[in-house]
């Protein structure tokens, strides 16, 4: 079974903004 | 075929002819006949007779046919057509004349030769220079006395302690012949390493030379003959036509003077070529460069550069950088540890490898093995996922990134099986409740 890759629209940055990557 | 080469390609020592370095080229002398014209008296043999007959001549330096200029010295030498430099009327014995030759680049000798239309000077001194006329050493001497006139014994003998020193002797210094005596100095006859030449570098440094100097010191004539302290008036410069008398006359005389060797290239070029500026210098090969073939050329730098022997070309070698940088240096260090095989060091590798041979990849990239390290692109970014990697490095052979918990995949994008995607960027997989 291949799982999906990560969808980086599901991710909440508000406490992680530092890490948040440019392009997202 | 070069001979630097041999016909599988192999590197071999080569070396330039042997020639009279000498010839043709300038030398500057201290003094020379005819400026103005002066007549001066010389005593010759004739079969069996006393050396009592006198042979006068005008020396005119305005006048080719009577003129003695120092180009005589290095001209063709032929017993047809004789041509001799001639000093001035030399006053008194001793009196100091000098011949400087500069060869403009480094040679090797093996002789240094004059062939004397006057008699011999009985004491003559021979001294090098190996940096341009800079400084000298003294070479050789000749003198009937030695310890007078150059502080030296007659006749020292040499030992491997003192192969690079001068000597004197008292051969070569007779007053006969009258013409045509011969002074030739062997740079290594005598000299105990001269029969292993190739492993002695100090017999290696005594017959490099780039100048020679020769200084005459003691005109002689036969003594019945001679003229007395002052009274060599038969040779006055000031006004030659006012002469009458044949009393003989002190000067020096040289028909030829020859230095034989090779241009200096260390076994690494068989020929000597002017360069744009009309310089000699080597021509060279083994991957060497510099007047003389004395370093290696730029990126050849695997092992110290040496000169060429008999048995090896000892040839510089490249630094094996797979294709990934055009710098490298030598490290002593590590040619030692390799047995005195390889101490290259690659500089400013690119297209993001590192390594003294880069030979692997940077910190970031891993290594794509379906291409040769000599490819531009076998260095692949690692390209760890912002989210789901723990770092930014992965494993140099595999390319795999450390991941988070419960991450996968070779860049750490997909959550592992038995967890899903969060919302947290820090925990980016949980586990499945």
């Amino acid at each position: 079974e291949v799982m999906p890759t990560l969808d980086m629209a599901l991710f909440d940055w508000t406490d992680y903004e530092d890490m948040k990557p440019a392009d997202t | 075929p070069d001979p630097c080469y041999e016909d599988t390609g192999a590197a071999r020592r080569c070396i330039p002819e042997f020639i009279n370095a000498a010839f043709g080229k300038e030398v500057t002398v201290s003094s020379v006949c005819g400026r103005p014209s002066s007549r001066s008296c010389s005593v010759v043999e004739r079969g069996d007779e006393r050396p009592s007959v006198r042979a006068c001549q005008i020396c005119d330096a305005a006048d080719p046919r009577r003129a003695h200029p120092a180009s005589y010295l290095t001209d063709l030498n032929s017993a047809h057509n004789l041509t001799c430099w001639q000093s001035e009327n030399l006053n008194a014995s001793p009196y100091n004349v000098t011949l400087t030759l500069s060869l403009g680049k480094k040679f090797e000798i093996t002789y240094v030769s004059l062939q004397f239309c006057s008699p011999r000077p009985e004491s003559l001194a021979i001294y090098k220079s190996m940096d341009y006329g800079k400084t000298w050493m003294p070479y050789q001497f000749y003198s009937s006395q030695c310890r007078r006139m150059y502080n030296r014994p007659n006749k020292a003998t040499i030992t491997k302690q003192n192969e690079q020193e001068a000597l004197c002797t008292d051969g070569h210094t007779d007053l006969y012949p009258l013409s045509g005596g011969l002074i030739a100095f062997s740079t290594l006859d005598g000299r105990p390493s001269g029969k292993d030449f190739d492993n002695s570098p100090v017999l290696q440094d005594w017959v490099t030379v780039t100048d020679i100097r020769v200084v005459f010191s003691r005109p002689q004539l036969p003594r019945e003959l001679g003229p007395g302290p002052g009274s060599n008036n038969g040779g006055r410069d000031d006004d030659p036509m006012a002469v009458t008398s044949t009393l003989p006359t002190y000067f020096y005389a040289v028909g030829d003077f020859q230095v034989g060797g090779r241009c200096k290239c260390n076994g690494h070029a068989s020929r000597c070529l002017k360069d744009k500026e009309g310089k000699l210098v080597c021509d060279c090969k083994h991957n060497t460069e510099g007047p003389e073939c004395d370093r290696c050329k730029p990126f050849h730098y695997d092992r110290p550069w040496q000169r060429a022997n008999a048995r090896e070309a000892n040839e510089c070698l490249p630094c094996n950088c797979n294709l990934h940088a055009r710098r490298c240096r030598f490290n002593m260090e590590l040619y030692k540890l390799s047995g005195r095989k390889s101490g290259g060091v690659c500089m400013n590798c690119r297209h993001n490898t590192a390594g003294r041979h880069c030979h692997y990849c940077k910190e970031g990239f891993y290594r794509d093995m379906a291409r040769p390290i000599t490819h531009r692109k076998a260095c692949k970014a690692c390209d760890c996922h912002p989210v789901g990697a723990a770092g930014k490095t992965c494993n140099q052979t595999t390319g795999q990134c450390p991941c988070k918990d419960g991450v996968t995949g070779v860049t750490c994008n997909r959550c592992a099986k038995g967890y899903q995607q969060s919302r947290s960027p820090v925990a980016p997989c949980i586990k499945i409740p």
